[in-house]
């Protein structure tokens, strides 16, 4: 089909704009303003004390509110609820995870490697009874490099969608629709990039894509090995849609 | 294989289709 015209495009950055806008769980110029509040030595040391179980607890919820708010992002980008509902199930399961990664950049202070969690700011050591430091750091790592992006609002927003809705993931069933609907935010993205002489971001932003896989494939393999490691914990710590989204189905009914 | 997402109630529930997968 045609490409998309200089005003269809703009249309697609207003939508996606204002959908991350009203979608964001707290905005950037509120987590601004908060970023004076880091966690104490003796609060980091009592998260540190915390049992793997309550600590995994803690972070899936985190995940799991953050996950709602991308679920209504996805809502708000026009063609996405007209895709057909198992496509819409997919791109969600698949790819829901990646853009809270992303999102995590506008509540990461690159100066000190802190991230915003459960009501200040943290830095990696915060996260260690989870037993996972290498994740941990690769995930600070990840947002530090996206940071260093220096992506605006409407850049990340586009980005967002554009990772959200791949056409390339397994089990879609509509998958040229949703080609033409990431053709047209890549086109967008790429648009709002050279408008704000910034296009040269446009050649890292494969390499942050394979970034999310692999994080998103080493959380599943980490909670793979808890739920293994905490057979009796596992299924009455997660909260439902965590456990929906990233637990094997065999692992869910069980 | 749409057999394997059947069972997500609540993302459906999220997306506001109240009724479950309908033929997709």
């Amino acid at each position: 089909s045609a490409p998309p015209s200089g005003t269809q495009l703009d249309h697609v950055i207003q939508n996606i704009v204002k959908s991350h806008r009203e979608t964001c769980q707290f905005l950037p110029e509120q987590l601004q303003t908060l970023r004076w509040k880091i966690f104490s030595q003796t609060e980091v040391e009592a998260y540190q004390r915390k049992s793997t179980e309550e600590m995994w607890q803690k972070c899936a919820h985190s995940i799991t509110d953050a996950i709602q708010y991308v679920v209504e992002f996805a809502k708000r980008i026009e063609g996405f609820m007209e895709l057909c509902q198992n496509d819409q199930i997919v791109l969600l399961k698949a790819g829901s995870l990646e853009v809270v990664l992303l999102r995590m950049c506008q509540a990461f202070n690159p100066g000190n490697n802190t991230v915003f969690f459960e009501g200040k700011y943290a830095g990696p050591e915060l996260f260690h009874a989870l037993g996972c430091e290498d994740l941990t750091s690769s995930v600070f790592e990840f947002s530090h490099g996206m940071c260093s992006l220096r992506l605006s609002e409407p850049e990340l927003a586009l980005f967002s969608a554009m990772v959200l809705i791949s056409s390339d993931r397994m089990w879609l069933q509509e998958r040229y629709k949703v080609e033409k609907l990431q053709t047209d935010i890549q086109l967008a993205l790429k648009h709002v990039l050279q408008r704000n002489r910034h296009d040269t971001v446009l050649a890292k932003l494969p390499l942050k894509v394979m970034s999310l896989r692999s994080l998103c494939g080493r959380h599943a393999e980490k909670l793979r090995i808890f739920c293994l490691t905490h057979p009796l914990v596992a299924h009455s710590i997660f909260p439902p849609l965590y456990k929906e989204l990233f637990t094997l189905e065999s692992e869910h009914s069980a | 294989e749409s057999k394997s997402h059947q069972k997500v109630t609540l993302l459906q529930l999220l997306l506001g289709h109240q009724n479950g997968a309908k033929g997709n």
